[in-house]
């Protein structure tokens, strides 16, 4: 599961991060695999890499195998953390046959032992989100309800379409989730309405056909920018707060989504 | 002047376009560059762009004059719009001679013309920040006072030095200005003091030495997100707004940051 969005800052992290560790709550085995150079998935969970530690850019540009770059945080929550070498592994992945295909080799059959395997992106539509995209079966679009977060909206879901008519046919979008989202406002509400109008007008073919927005909103809630500094989930943080009820629900939400088993 | 923080959605664009228009309400001649392939800037004052017209990237790439690109806004905001295909520009600048000054020799003369040349740049610190770094002479940090923003803030100040030591002596960080700052939280005070304590404690040779925190804090306002669905400066949009009275503020202190002439 990539939760992807090119625009900056709109709680990719804070979604990945919180949805491994509800899921985990709800009894579920989960690898969270970050895949931004800047870290900020492993540095909220409290994962600080010394010198001889493996992360994804070892996985992904030195054939290293994921067993040896994963770790446990918060309890049960499987990570494989990211480090700053990651911002060369494009230019060194370039060259490479099946370029696209790296990391979704890499987990290979790891896939088995996890409920979920959830990706958080960069921000960006470059050669390692491709990967995630590849690597997955579903899409979620953590979005932050303003104008400028739209707009980046249909060159997604461009990359979202030629990576499954390409590289991974099973790929879809399952849903948008909105994030840091002030239910009072117009602003709020209206791009909430112009999500539903571009999913409900989905073509059959398209890979959004069917994807939904979640009914649970992220609330803004300043617990859940406090938690990262303490290298903890906001369950470990603040679990009686709204970022925490918040984070449950929509894990729950995604849960009920999985076809039992 | 450089808006720069690899970190997303910090407040850059909002910050750039803003400042911008408060300068131009301030009496003086102001050029904005939209370095971002995201477009956000030029989507921000309304401007987009057909087939024919030129943009950022044709300066950049396909050696276009910036006198065919830059067009009128908001009465007497002079705007360099972007355009997605600037997404390819660092591939095909890399092997170029001379590839991070390419924006610095595209502006020239064309900066006599003006009293504040702002640059917006994207969520990076590639080869079109570099150029952009390389172009100007002051850095402004929009920051927002959370914890995962200021966790790149090291990377950064190294990029502004390597640019300063091998491509651009007279460069420095002017300032950093906290955005969507939210003043009773203890969070954004932590925030605020660590970046205080960290510019404080500069070496004189350190191209942020004298660098300050702005006294202007920009407020969470949603009419700053909901200006740009209109193609507005927050001074168009909503002139009585807390927006728009913190970014005349921010463009007053930056103005009187200038030497007397
Ligand atoms: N619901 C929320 N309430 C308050 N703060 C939040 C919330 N969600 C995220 N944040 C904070 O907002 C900032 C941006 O969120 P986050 O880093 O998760 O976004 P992102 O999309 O992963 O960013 P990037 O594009 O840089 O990877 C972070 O400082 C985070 O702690
Ligand atoms: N003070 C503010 N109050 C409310 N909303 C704001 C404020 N500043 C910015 N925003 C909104 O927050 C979002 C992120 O801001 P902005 O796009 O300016 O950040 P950025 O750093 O340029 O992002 P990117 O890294 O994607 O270029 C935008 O939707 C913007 O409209
Ligand atoms: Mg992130
Ligand atoms: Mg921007």
């Amino acid at each position: 599961m990539a939760f992807i969005n090119q625009k900056g800052g709109v709680g990719k992290t804070t979604t990945a991060v919180n949805v491994a560790a509800g899921l985990v709550r709800l009894g579920q085995r989960v690898l969270l695999v970050d895949l931004d150079p800047q870290a900020h998935a492993s540095l909220s969970v409290g994962v600080e890499l010394g010198p001889d530690d493996a992360s994804i850019y070892d996985v992904l540009v030195r054939g290293a195998s994921l067993y040896e770059a994963v770790r446990l945080v918060d309890g049960r929550l499987a990570v494989v953390p990211s480090h700053v070498d990651l911002v060369a592994a494009e230019l060194e992945l370039a060259e490479r046959p099946r370029r696209e295909l790296v990391l979704r080799e890499a987990l290979g059959n790891l896939r088995e032992h996890y409920d979920f395997v959830l990706i958080d992106c960069a921000p960006s539509l470059g050669l390692l989100s491709v990967n995630a995209l590849a690597a997955v079966d579903e899409v979620v679009i953590p979005l932050q309800p303003h104008f400028l977060a739209l707009q980046g909206f249909g060159r997604l879901m461009e990359t979202v379409t030629l990576v499954r008519d390409n590289l991974q046919p099973r790929l879809r979008v399952c849903g948008v989730v909105l994030c840091m989202h002030e239910r009072g406002t117009r602003l709020g509400q209206e791009v909430r309405a112009d999500v539903l109008r571009f999913l409900e007008g989905a073509d059959p073919r398209d890979p959004w056909h069917g994807a939904r927005v979640f009914d649970t909103c992220i609330r803004r809630n300043v617990k859940l920018a406090e938690s990262p500094s303490f290298g903890q989930t906001i369950f470990q943080y603040a679990p009686d707060s709204h970022g925490a009820e918040d984070y449950l629900a929509l894990a729950r939400e995604i849960l009920a989504m999985r076809p039992a088993p």
